[in-house]
């Protein structure tokens, strides 16, 4: 995150880390369900093998794991059958854990927003990761108010790649808080009336986040995909079992 | 490398411990760079001469961003033919080595577009040093020149009818941008090779119809995509499955799309939520005769709501309703179903007259833990 600040621990109880060896944190993640985990179909590239990927619940410093930390393993990584690696459209996939989390005040999902529940323009909301912060990758949680901008104007800021309802933008043009590499797959969260957090997207692309090229961030609109989320559990609960 | 170091690859150095950096070099690739996807060529080689490793740091580096707003400026004709040389060189097939612009193509370039830059503030790329390029030799083998045919526009760009190049994005978008306002003529969908949905003229591609998601608002695209029987139901992907198999606990539809809604609860007059089961395409009650609390825990389960539940039953006694209950499995504690309506028969008597109705919460979520409070 460029511009944020270190989060407190547990203030983002949702939060997850996806890692891989030798690498260790390579995108962010979100839990929606005791055994379900969102993040970004780009994460996957070249890395579709649900065995090679653990997940880490719990955690605010990478370096340092505490005692509220949980750790599980991938069963199944299911990738939306649209997404397209070339636009970065359809830019999510959902993780099937081997085995359910404790729910604690530490590890607790976030709520899906209802199907036509989009996040207005102006709204502010936050992000959060580990990913660069401009001069370095940080070991503590990193957390950013942006603001939600229109489709309309955030395509102004991108001549050369289609902004699509699957997309949602947050930011600021002069791009001061923004999700960076790193924060990929983490969430944009914004409260609703009753200090209830809902996921109202994912990080998923922007303009190189520490170049002169600024703008707002890219955002798989997680509204637009509650449906399929929804069928894809169903399908891999009940289903395919 | 694999150590995990950060290295340039192909290199003259070895850098890697084991020479990892020297792995999949000297080979020509495909180009991928969408900007560079109508040159004469169709191959190229890495690193590039603007150092860049990959085709992926090339499409997301400064200058993929510089290049094709510069070229709406119209400032040299074949500037973008010149970007796409640096960015994404040409791949000699026979030496497996680049092939460089000429230096006249890039001082042409430079010359008169550098100035044009200077009025917005930016700098021409650092990297691009033109006496780094060879002279055009005769038999024109050492280096690139365009020919005349030579694409001015990328393919991200429109070529307006005075020939002058502007972003795709920017073609139909109620704004003229060529001097002609060409990229503002022809703008409907089927015009531009899509289909438009008829509610909002939203245009989608042609693959996008009848593929099982829906794009249009009112999904008129995933419409009249099938020809089923009359005993046959439409799966979402459009295959067609026999009615009997709907909602039978096995899957049917290549998408699995015949056990979706199977199970739901139904409001009656007094706000009761009845169990509702969808079944070979038809709405049943669920007979309360050897109901079991566990059960109640599977169907709100399926419905997405894992939280606390409450079971009630409800005398009918309306003889009508006969027809349209399910009972469960005389055998059901046997069956090992995954799924709450493949244990439940149609045809059976209801000895009780009661039906099921269940109060499903949904499981708490979006909440954080109150901060702790600290006197101070």
């Amino acid at each position: 995150i460029l511009g944020g600040r270190t989060s407190r621990p547990g203030r983002w109880p949702w939060q997850c880390s996806l890692q891989s060896e030798p690498s260790g944190h390579i995108c962010g993640c979100v839990l929606i369900g005791k055994k379900w985990v969102l993040t970004v179909a780009h994460c996957f590239e070249g890395r579709e093998n649900a065995a090679v990927w653990k997940v880490v619940f719990g955690i605010n410093n990478l370096d340092h794991p505490s005692d509220f930390m949980q750790t599980r393993l991938v069963q199944k990584i299911i990738l939306h059958p649209r997404y397209n690696r070339a636009v970065v459209d359809y830019d999510i996939s959902i993780v099937k854990l081997d085995t359910d989390i404790n729910v604690t005040s530490y590890v607790r999902p976030i709520c899906l927003p209802n199907k036509k529940h989009s996040v207005e323009p102006d709204t502010y909301c936050y992000i959060t990761g580990w990913g660069h912060m401009g001069n370095k990758m940080p070991f503590k949680l990193q957390e950013g108010e942006v603001r939600i901008i229109s489709l309309e104007q955030c395509q102004s800021y991108f001549d050369l790649k289609t902004i699509t309802s699957r997309m949602l933008c947050a930011g600021y043009e002069a791009g001061t808080v923004d999700s960076c590499m790193g924060d990929s797959g983490g969430p944009l969260v914004c409260e609703q009336p009753g200090g209830r957090w809902t996921l109202f997207g994912l990080t998923s692309w922007g303009s190189v986040c520490f170049s002169k090229v600024l703008g707002p961030g890219v955002y798989s609109n997680v509204a637009h995909f509650v449906e399929w989320i929804e069928r894809q559990i169903y399908i891999h609960t009940f289903l395919l079992n | 490398c694999i150590n995990s170091t950060c290295s340039g690859s192909c290199g003259s150095s070895l850098n890697c411990e084991t020479h990892q950096n020297q792995t999949n070099c000297g080979q020509c690739e495909p180009i991928t760079l969408e900007l560079c996807m109508n040159l004469p060529y169709n191959y190229t080689h890495f690193p590039n001469y603007l150092g860049h490793r990959t085709q992926k740091e090339s499409s997301i580096s400064w200058e993929s961003s510089l290049f094709p707003a510069l070229v709406q400026t119209n400032c040299y004709k074949y500037l973008m033919f010149f970007a796409c040389t640096i960015l994404v060189p040409k791949c000699d097939p026979q030496t497996t080595q680049r092939i460089p612009p000429c230096r006249s193509l890039c001082e042409l370039s430079k010359e008169r577009c550098e100035s044009v830059l200077g009025i917005v503030g930016l700098q021409w790329p650092e990297d691009t040093d033109c006496s780094q390029f060879p002279e055009e030799k005769s038999d024109n083998q050492t280096c690139l020149m365009p020919d005349d045919d030579v694409e001015e526009c990328s393919p991200s760009h429109f070529k307006c009818r005075t020939g002058r190049c502007v972003l795709m994005s920017r073609r139909c978008d109620g704004h003229a941008d060529c001097e002609d306002d060409s990229d503002e003529e022809n703008c409907g969908c089927s015009q531009r090779g899509l289909w438009e949905c008829p509610s909002n003229k939203l245009c989608i591609k042609h693959t996008m119809i009848c593929d099982g998601f829906p794009d249009c608002p009112d999904q008129v695209d995933e419409k009249n995509c099938s020809s089923c029987k009359d005993d046959e139901l439409e799966c979402a992907n459009h295959d067609c499955v026999p009615r009997d198999q709907w909602c039978n606990g096995h899957l049917d539809c290549r998408d699995s799309s015949d056990e979706w809604n199977c199970v739901s609860l139904s409001k009656s007059v007094n706000s009761t939520t009845f169990l509702t089961i969808h079944k070979s395409a038809a709405d049943y009650h669920v007979c309360a005769d050897e109901w079991q609390e566990d059960l109640s825990q599977l169907a709100c389960n399926q419905l997405g709501l894992g939280g606390p539940y409450m079971t009630e039953t409800i005398e009918d006694h309306d003889q009508r309703n006969r027809q349209n209950w399910l009972r469960l499995h005389s055998d059901w504690k046997n069956k090992n179903a995954s799924t709450f309506h493949e244990l439940l028969v149609k045809g059976q008597l209801c000895q009780s007259r009661q039906r099921i109705a269940l109060l499903c919460t949904k499981e708490d979520c979006g909440r954080r833990p109150a901060a702790r409070m600290n006197k101070r």
